[in-house]
């Protein structure tokens, strides 16, 4: 076999070395490119002022696996419950030790209802979740959100955060909404907010034309609405490095088959 | 090969090893110290160098490994034979022409994670089981 520089043999080889031509570069690559499950090579756009919250999150989950990796103790470590503000590293559990890809999905439209609108006040976010990976399961998905401290709340005060799969969108009325998590935290907390959206990537993953986004509410303990960018969240005006992003966990439900080429 | 080498046994007894004898030439084989043993040796995938750093965020190349050196008798014991491999080896020194000897290959492979981007700038971690070489051994 012939090696590229791209294998680097540090020790003696047996491998007969020599010059590779330009179509056989490109047939090892397209083979390492098929390994990986890829049917050709990624062409992202340049990140000028891309979201770099999705990716910064990702690399401190790489980091993580690859420790675990190299320890080779992937199994036995339990989820913890996330019900508090995550500012800390992601924490590793049995759905990232049996995820064969995690995939996070910058969020593509959002639309407020805000001060200038009537009450109730919300915040809609939408992912795509076409480019999904053959032959996966969803083992868990998370909806991934910046609070700031409330400035406009007292510190101490409760505030419900809910969020919602929208289900169907009327032209005469309100949408048909279906709830998917919520979370009480304190106005004066800072950090990111996890809700668990499973549910709703399992149904957009089956029928992708009812992938209709997701509904944020604020809510005070006793009923009234609070307008989520004054509750302290961020959306695609915040900074990118805290923008909302979506994660899903998969596994592989069926070992890959190997194309004969 | 087995029941070619029973049919021969019935014929040719004589022919036969004693079981607790080596076979003919056996007593001379002579391992020369400088024989590579099966073992395993470094590989380095480099992304860097297939130039896809622009699409692959980590890692930048990782250590595959692989495993080389030869499986013949004696097997070492760090050479992590299985019964079969030494029962081949052993077939092999009798009829070399038609039993091979047994294969240094891998025993244990470990999985290996990519972060990378793609088309629409989703970020992709993607676990690739069985691409590290954890142990080589003569199977």
């Amino acid at each position: 076999l012939a090696t590229g520089s791209f294998l680097k043999n540090h020790l003696h080889s047996s491998f007969i070395q020599r010059k590779l031509s330009g179509r056989e570069k490109r047939e090892i690559q397209k083979e390492i490119l098929s390994i990986l499950g890829l049917s050709g090579r990624p062409r992202p756009p340049s990140g000028g002022k891309l979201p770099s919250a999705a990716p910064l999150f990702m690399l401190d989950l790489y980091h993580a696996v690859a420790s675990e990796e190299e320890e080779d103790g992937m199994h036995g470590v339990s989820r913890p419950v996330q019900t508090s503000l995550s500012t800390q590293s992601p924490p590793l559990g049995t759905v990232m030790s049996e995820a064969d890809t995690v995939m996070s999905f910058v969020n593509m439209v959002e639309h407020d209802r805000d001060t200038f609108y009537q009450k109730p006040y919300w915040k809609e976010f939408k992912f795509d979740l076409t480019q999904i990976p053959l032959g996966e399961s969803v083992t868990a998905a998370d909806f991934r959100i910046y609070k700031m401290r409330s400035s406009a709340h007292h510190f101490n005060k409760t505030l419900h955060i809910s969020i919602y799969e929208i289900i169907k969108e009327h032209t005469n009325r309100e949408s048909d909404l279906l709830r998917l998590d919520l979370q009480d935290i304190l106005a004066g907390d800072e950090g990111w907010l996890v809700f668990d959206v499973t549910v709703a990537s399992n149904h957009w993953l089956l029928n992708p034309k009812y992938n209709l986004g997701l509904r944020l509410y604020v809510e005070t303990p006793d009923g009234h609405s609070v307008e989520p960018g004054s509750a302290g969240l961020l959306g695609r005006r915040g900074p990118r490095s805290k923008q909302p992003f979506m994660v899903t966990f998969f596994q592989a439900s069926q070992s890959p088959i190997r194309i004969t080429r | 090969a087995a029941k070619q080498l029973k049919k021969r046994q019935q014929k040719k007894p004589s022919d036969l090893p004693h079981p607790n004898k080596l076979p003919e030439g056996f007593d001379h084989v002579h391992i020369s110290e400088g024989r590579r043993v099966c073992k395993r040796h470094e590989l380095y995938v480099s992304f860097r160098d297939l130039g896809w750093l622009d699409w692959v965020i980590a890692p930048q190349g990782y250590s595959a490994y692989y495993c080389e050196g030869e499986c013949a008798f004696p097997l070492d014991s760090c050479m992590n034979a299985t019964n079969h491999a030494i029962l081949q080896s052993l077939v092999h020194l009798m009829k070399p022409d038609s039993v091979p000897k047994a294969c240094c290959a891998p025993t244990k492979l470990s999985a290996t994670s990519v972060l990378y981007y793609d088309n629409n700038n989703n970020v992709i971690l993607k676990k690739h089981r069985n691409m590290v070489v954890k142990s080589c051994g003569c199977h």
